[in-house]
């Protein structure tokens, strides 16, 4: 309740009439990123808690069930995606109805199998370089300079669905 | 083979020489719209009386009642695969798009990438970008500015009053929280736009719609945030992205279109989070199994 109290502050502050329209000072809009940024990172511990919840199994303190969020996405950047040759994604559906949605991945490696744990096969993927001018865009340090692409299909209203992601072979020597 | 052109089931998207967008419809050769950009040039005066307000963060106010058209560099690659067909292109040293088809939706994404504006000519720019069909829509076009349902806006109107607009850019300016659109008098069609986020929009012609993407103001505009609306990042002018999703179809079958339509805004608006684990044993089968 406490960790979850601070987002719901934040999302109060961003409530204002200045933070919906855009006509705070700079300071102040500096101070609502940074607002939202520590209460989004500080809550992954939260939404990992969720669904490992849901799954019926022990939310431990072992790295190999410590999830990520990639708050970069909106510049294709991911640290975990792209730095790693096997990977796992869950990817939550907030919406009260089954949807199928795209998911795009920033990555390096040049071919991957994705894997849909729970219909157990593997699915069509397709690698798309990222646009040259997103990898100029100021600030950004990303390696990724391309996207994987995939479809998740059926995923359940308010619920989720696991990949397993892997690079081929031929590329793995990307991530030595 | 080199091409300038992506397709999808019931249509096809090429870059023509000036750097429009070009979309044609496969089955009926009316259904054309063209996509480009432009900018405002932004009012610059001292606040003292109305006709000297600059445009700023509170208000939208152009010099000229005319869009400039903007430099083209011509360059442009396309992408193809199993899922999606992609255009990469780049407008100039700050605008580029990418305008995308996936194999099994019935849209198309304009992805665009606007920034950092130059302002070494100390002018402030604001940029929009046009999509012009030959739909006969007339003065009338919609928006769903409070959230809820869709308004009807007529240009140079107001229903409750005889307007006389000094101002015809931003006097005919709405809000757009998640969509515009356009009906076509005659035919059954209808063309609508899902931006991912609040802009401003308008008609400004029979058939085209407009939406502002980015603005970079080097005035203030006196209303009470005492700052030029010029944010900065990295020693310079910040860099947008963002996405819009066009739908152009003929309302014959009025149910399918408006539950498309529905979802659209919803699937934007609330996208699937995306978590990343990392196991520590390499041994990827333990994940597929666990």
């Amino acid at each position: 309740e406490e960790e979850l109290e601070h987002f719901r502050e934040a999302m109060g502050v961003m409530q204002h009439h200045d933070a919906v329209t855009g006509t705070e000072k700079q300071l102040v809009a500096s101070d609502y990123s940074r607002l939202l940024y520590e209460n989004i990172f500080n809550n992954e511990k939260m939404a990992a808690k969720s669904l490992y919840h849901w799954a019926n199994k022990i939310n431990n303190s072992n790295d190999d069930f410590q999830m990520h969020s990639c708050l970069e996405l909106n510049i294709s950047a991911c640290a975990y995606t792209e730095d790693n040759a096997n990977f796992v994604v869950t990817v939550y559906n907030p919406l009260s109805r089954p949807i199928s949605s795209y998911i795009r991945l920033p990555v390096r490696g040049n071919s991957y199998n994705v894997w849909d744990t729970k219909e157990n096969l593997e699915i069509i993927s397709q690698i798309i370089p990222i646009h040259d001018r997103v990898q100029q865009i100021p600030g950004r340090k990303s390696k990724a300079t391309k996207e994987l692409l995939f479809r998740a299909i059926d995923l359940p209203a308010l619920g989720y669905k696991r990949y397993t992601i892997s690079a081929k072979p031929d590329t793995e020597e990307t991530f030595i | 083979e080199p091409t300038n052109s992506i397709e999808g089931d019931l249509y096809t998207i090429t870059v023509d020489e000036s750097g429009q967008i070009v979309f044609q419809n496969k089955h009926d050769k009316e259904v054309v719209f063209v996509q480009s950009f432009h900018y405002y040039e932004s009012a610059e005066g001292n606040n003292k009386v109305f006709e000297n307000r600059s445009s700023g963060a509170y208000i939208f106010r152009p010099r000229t009642s005319s869009t400039f058209n903007l430099p083209y560099e011509g360059k442009y690659s396309v992408i193809k695969g199993p899922h999606v067909e992609e255009i990469h292109q780049t407008f100039n040293q700050w605008i580029s798009q990418v305008v995308r088809v996936y194999k099994e939706d019935n849209r198309m994404e304009f992805e665009w990438l606007i920034g950092p504006i130059p302002v070494d000519d100390k002018i402030g720019k604001e940029i929009v970008t046009k999509y012009s069909s030959y739909l006969i829509s007339g003065d009338e076009f919609y928006t769903d500015s409070n959230g809820r349902e869709m308004l009807k806006r007529k240009r140079n109107y107001r229903p409750t009053w005889n307007l006389k607009l000094h101002e015809p850019i931003s006097g005919n300016y709405y809000p757009v929280t998640t969509k515009i659109s356009l009906k076509d008098k005659i035919k059954p069609m209808k063309f609508s736009i899902f931006t991912d986020r609040s802009q401003g929009g308008t008609s400004m012609k029979n058939g085209e719609l407009e939406l502002m993407l980015h603005r970079r103001l080097l005035k203030d505009d006196a209303f009470g945030v005492e700052e030029a609306l010029n944010e900065m990042a990295y020693n310079t002018g910040l860099v947008v992205r963002g996405t819009h999703c066009i739908y152009l179809s003929n309302t014959n079958n009025l149910d399918s279109f408006s539950i498309k339509e529905k979802e659209i805004p919803l699937n934007l608006a609330l996208r699937p989070s995306i978590f990343i684990t990392i196991p520590s044993k390499t041994n990827i089968d333990h994940w597929r199994n666990a």
